[in-house]
């Protein structure tokens, strides 16, 4: 038996809609300790990982662990049906065969159930390796996307690079050629910080279209960390106050 | 310019 009840039910509905257009079926793994779930995209380039504490939720109960296959897009749909004051419930009996949602608005007593079909997937799980990433970057998650959807009209590809100094988002395209420059700012106004970790410098080139996939995240959280090693792919993280963390995980593009 | 890589260059099956 499964059950988890969140008070700010939007929370599920902005994760959702986060995570939508990146991966199609996913296996929502239910633990005792919390909700969690893993996902690439189809062409194996960028990567979904999802924590949730059971501790964020106003109920939680999971007797063992259980593997819940949904279709995002379905969720999704069934998402459009809450409200954004409502409370959500999710619930599952053991070898279930669908996941029961529950949509409740405490004001207006409106109550709106669906039981969304489970399916089987044969997904590929992978192991993350711990990495100690040189270059961390917390960055007002609104300004990275917007920086992330301006560059993008001019180039498909942004080269990072981080050193002591700043962080620079540098495009080169048939427009011609520029880059942002955000240097380390520590200043009083919490929301125009710009915290650069860099023991040593990396310099990567991403897709951009799929960092402005990942940006609808950007609603879940007033920061975003940018995670870099040069050997290894960018992770963007969003935390969850008192919930949790939505990752994902970019392979860069690079020079033969 | 850059040849897009696969996360299955850098992560392993588990």
């Amino acid at each position: 038996m499964f059950e988890a009840k969140l008070t700010e039910g939007l929370i599920l509905k902005k994760i959702v809609e986060s995570i939508k257009d990146i991966v199609t079926d996913v296996n929502i793994d239910i633990s005792p300790s919390g909700i969690s779930l893993q996902a690439m995209d189809s062409s194996h380039v960028a990567l979904v990982s999802l924590n949730l504490s059971m501790d964020g939720f106003e109920h939680y109960r999971a007797d063992t662990n259980m593997v819940l296959g949904v279709s995002i897009a379905n969720l999704a749909k069934v998402m459009k049906l809450a409200d954004n004051n409502d409370q959500i419930t999710l619930q599952a009996d053991q070898e279930a065969t669908h996941l029961k949602i529950i949509f409740e608005n405490p004001k207006t007593e409106r109550t709106t159930e669906f039981n969304l079909n489970l399916i089987t997937i044969d997904s590929e799980h992978l192991a993350i390796p711990e990495t100690e990433y040189s270059s961390v970057v917390t960055i007002n998650s609104g300004e990275f996307s917007k920086i992330c959807k301006e560059l993008f009209s001019l180039s498909e590809t942004v080269q990072i690079t981080t050193n002591t100094d700043y962080v620079q988002f540098s495009v080169e395209g048939e427009v011609g050629s520029g880059q942002v420059r955000l240097g380390h700012n520590d200043s009083e106004k919490k929301e125009d910080q710009t915290i650069l970790e860099v023991s040593e410098s990396v310099q990567q080139q991403f897709a951009i279209r799929y960092l402005n996939m990942f940006n609808k995240a950007s609603t879940l959280s007033s920061f975003t960390r940018l995670c870099l090693h040069q050997e290894q792919p960018l992770v963007v993280e969003f935390k969850i106050d008192n919930l949790g963390v939505l990752k994902y995980f970019l392979a860069p593009k690079i020079s033969d | 310019k850059g040849v897009q890589k696969s996360l299955g260059t850098f992560f392993k099956k588990s």
